[in-house]
């Protein structure tokens, strides 16, 4: 464990804990992407299938119950409790153009053909783009919520940091993952208009509005 | 180089 990951999975846990939250306390998911959060929840499941088999550490056993408690809990709240505030005329990014072609591609690129980690690599490559429906129904409705911005900004943060976790790794642990290192670099590449748009903007107090 | 062994990460 290193400071840069350490720094990266508590952004990860603000992130989802911020979102909670806000759909929580407002009583309402208005500007959230249910689909993001459903590709995030069958993040975890796929990735954390080893739970109970492969321990690694008593922080990694508890974050990732949390991890996904919290991405189910969210998908309740969004699609059952709070079902009426859900913006579904503008979550309308097609989620299996993502499912399919990353599951394709979870089969040829991997590190080894098995089941468990075929899932693994699903999970990685899934994550990597899991967030596009969410930036998608923002370029739609052309505004989001602070909170929102904070929560993405956070989520976007976390893969920032875990890439320089992996150099960090490099170089002191001779490790190198290239199936998550890719992937990283490509969810963070995704944020980066995101971004420019939230230091530009939220950070100066604006809100975060997109020319329509 | 180290690569994959066990997935430690998160």
């Amino acid at each position: 464990m290193n400071i840069f990951r350490l720094a990266g999975d508590l952004s990860h846990l603000a992130a989802i804990i911020v979102l909670l939250l806000k759909i929580w306390k407002t009583r309402s998911c208005a500007g959230i992407s249910g689909k993001s959060q459903i590709l995030f929840a069958l993040v975890f499941t796929t990735r954390y299938l080893d739970l109970f088999t492969n321990f690694i550490s008593p922080y990694n056993t508890v974050m990732k119950m949390i991890y996904l408690g919290c991405a189910y809990a969210t998908v309740y709240l969004i699609y059952m409790k709070f079902k009426a505030t859900y913006d579904g005329n503008h979550d309308t990014f097609r989620a299996e153009f993502l499912v399919v072609p990353v599951g394709g591609l979870a089969f040829l690129v991997n590190h080894e053909f098995s089941p468990l980690e075929i899932l693994w690599t699903f999970s990685i490559y899934l994550e990597s783009v899991a967030i596009l429906p969410q930036l998608f129904m923002i370029s739609k409705t052309g505004e989001a919520e602070t909170i929102t911005t904070h929560y993405l900004f956070a989520l976007g943060m976390y893969r920032a940091l875990y890439l320089i976790n992996w150099i960090w790794r490099y170089y002191f642990e001779n490790f190198f993952d290239l199936i998550a290192i890719v992937a990283g670099c490509v969810q963070t590449i995704l944020y980066c208009d995101f971004f420019y748009l939230y230091i530009t903007k939220v950070l100066q107090g604006k809100k975060l509005s997109l020319p329509a | 180089m180290v690569q994959w062994s066990s997935h430690d990460e998160l």
